[in-house]
């Protein structure tokens, strides 16, 4: 792709396509095309294999990368609360998340807020066992506002670091589960004043221009504090999460990289640029 | 929309007879980041576009029509043609038990449209399906497929974590066989393309089911790896048909024309809900009008 003597055409070609398929969208494709193209008139680029590493740089300032947002003195337990569609991997990437913090010698407690889905419930039961965590549970159909409540207040009683609660699959175009949603969070602030202290929204890496959609109404109902992005073991580049940083400024905290409970990363922006084009 | 940027890429035209290059031309990018915006990959687009501006070209504009909506209507015509153009109903013919087998990748929807096509196929074709948990690797999939036909009311083989999915798919085609049941609904494991592992179970589990449908159920939000993954599949074992789900949501769905173009393989059915009845036979027209915006 960059082996030619000047940047021509073709060349700015080759590359709106690489990222255009990375999922980076026409328009912000577009955009950083033009800019470059900006920069080959005026000379400030002139060499080919500049190119590649001018547009690293230039995508790498609008990813937004956060360490572990650090639970304030005296916050106990650290509540997060998992957002996101259906099947992107949020009660997976839960599992993970309790594996991490159970390494560092912290205190678990699961919510299992899905109270929809068939299985939802035993499935984030088998990862509560597999990472040593326990997991607060109803019945399948009840409130999932109660069992997040139930979850937060055992968080209490039993000296917890960390209450991860675990929410239905729900498509944002929805109205009614988006409110349910909004409801879920209402009650844990109720049973500890701040929290929950991290809503993170969980996109799938296959996922094209609609993320964008998702992120903005998550963001919207709830106010989403930072991203996963799963699924990055596969071929698609997750090229979505740089017109949603660029717009909306949510960090991103992890990336889901297998099925398995080691499959977690921190967000390493220089290693995303890397591999999407 | 599109037609509001086309008609405003046309205002400048009047009492134009035909559509001429420059316009056409115009009228093409505008098209062109329409289906991009939309998810339809890059190079489907590109072909996309050369077909319809070799129907455009030179072409009259219909007395009825502004230049905008003759453009949008051969777009529209040509996108419903290459959507429906290898429209197919579900396969099941053939002696029973039926064997019927859901592929594809992590989370597209393969448990929850297992239950919604058995239930699919009793009621609007009066069957007797089986339902085959075949994935002992995510927490809890067999309990979910299991719980999935008590609620359509379907009977489930009793598949275990510890057995192999070729074992089960072998034991559960000798259950559907003396219970007598007409058509056999095989849930696998959801796995990427580029696991050559699970891939080759996949081609295993063909060799032993000889399926007569296998159906690949992809996400309607999937974007510009649609292609890659679509064709790792056929390639893999080949794909009958396709199931897009979550189409009740507001992806534009491009996925469905990058599948298509890239597998020539109909999609069947599509996934419109949660609920087990959220199932509808697939319509070229109405996707075509939400691909274009
Ligand atoms: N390859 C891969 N698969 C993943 C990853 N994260 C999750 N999965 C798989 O994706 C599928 C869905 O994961 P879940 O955790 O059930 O997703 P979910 O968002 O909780 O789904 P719902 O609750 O139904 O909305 C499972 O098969 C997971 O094993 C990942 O990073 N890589
Ligand atoms: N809104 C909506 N949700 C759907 C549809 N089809 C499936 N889902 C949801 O998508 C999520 C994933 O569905 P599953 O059936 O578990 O997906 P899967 O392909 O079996 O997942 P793996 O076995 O992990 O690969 C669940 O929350 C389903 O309820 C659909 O058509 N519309
Ligand atoms: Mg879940
Ligand atoms: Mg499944």
């Amino acid at each position: 792709l960059f082996g030619k003597k000047e940047i021509d055409a073709e060349t700015l070609d080759e590359l709106e396509e690489a990222l255009v398929t990375a999922d980076l969208g026409v328009t912000t494709v577009m955009r950083l095309v033009d800019e470059i193209r900006e920069k080959v008139s005026r000379k400030e680029l002139v060499r080919p294999e500049a190119l590649r590493e001018h547009l690293k740089a230039a995508i790498r300032e609008i990813l937004v990368a956060e360490e572990a947002r650090q639970a304030p003195e005296g916050v106990r337990p650290w509540v997060i609360m998992v957002v996101g569609v259906n099947g992107v991997g949020k009660t997976t990437t839960i599992g993970k998340i309790g594996a991490r913090f159970r390494r560092e010698g912290k205190r678990v407690i699961l919510a299992a807020g899905d109270t929809f889905r068939a299985a939802a419930i035993e499935q984030l039961e088998i990862w509560g066992d597999r990472i040593g965590a326990q997991v607060v549970r109803h019945q399948q159909g009840s409130d999932p506002a109660a069992v997040a409540f139930d979850a937060v207040e055992a968080g209490k009683a039993r000296d917890a670091d960390v209450v991860i609660v675990d929410t239905a699959g729900r498509l944002h175009t929805k109205r009614n589960l988006m409110e349910e949603l909004k409801k879920v969070r209402r009650v844990i602030g109720k049973a500890l004043p701040g929290a929950p202290h991290e809503v993170l929204l969980v996109l799938d890496a296959t996922t094209g221009q609609n993320a964008v959609s998702q992120a903005r109404l998550f963001h919207e109902a709830v106010g989403v504090d930072t991203i996963a992005l799963t699924k990055l073991d596969g071929t698609a580049r997750g090229g979505v999460i740089v017109a949603i940083c660029d717009e909306l400024k949510i960090p991103i905290r992890y990336i889901g990289i297998g099925e398995g409970v080691e499959d977690l990363r921190p967000f390493d922006a220089q290693a995303f640029v890397d591999a999407l084009f | 929309s599109l037609s509001e940027k086309l008609s405003g890429v046309f205002r400048s035209l009047r009492g134009k007879g035909r559509l001429g290059e420059k316009d056409i031309q115009a009228a093409l990018r505008e098209v062109r980041l329409a289906l991009l915006e939309a998810d339809v990959h890059y190079r489907v687009v590109r072909r996309f576009v050369e077909a319809v501006r070799e129907r455009a070209q030179g072409q009259e504009v219909m007395r009825s029509l502004t230049p905008a909506q003759t453009v949008i209507k051969i777009v529209h015509d040509e996108l419903v043609r290459m959507m429906g153009e290898h429209v197919a109903p579900l396969d099941v013919a053939g002696k029973p038990p039926v064997p019927v087998m859901l592929v594809g990748l992590q989370g597209s929807g393969k448990t929850t449209t297992a239950g919604k096509l058995a239930l699919h196929l009793k009621r609007r074709a009066g069957r007797d399906p089986y339902l085959v948990p075949a994935d002992v690797y995510r927490p809890a999939a067999i309990d979910q497929l299991q719980k999935v036909a008590s609620d359509v009311g379907v009977a489930a083989y009793p598949s275990r974590p510890d057995q192999d999915p070729v074992e089960i798919c072998r034991a559960a085609l000798e259950e559907a066989r003396k219970g007598g049941y007409d058509t056999v609904i095989v849930d696998t494991a959801g796995r990427l393309h580029v696991d050559e592992e699970l891939m080759d179970e996949l081609r295993r589990l063909k060799e032993l089911l000889e399926p007569r449908e296998i159906l690949l159920v992809a996400d309607a939000m999937t974007g510009q790896d649609a292609v890659n993954v679509a064709k790792a599949f056929d390639e893999a074992v080949g794909i009958t048909g396709v199931v897009l789900t979550k189409a009740d949501g507001d992806a534009r769905g491009g996925a469905a024309l990058s599948i298509q173009a890239v597998t020539q393989r109909p999609i069947k059915l599509v996934g419109v809900g949660e609920k087990l009845d959220a199932l509808e036979v697939f319509h070229p027209e109405r996707m075509a009008s939400r691909i274009l915006g």
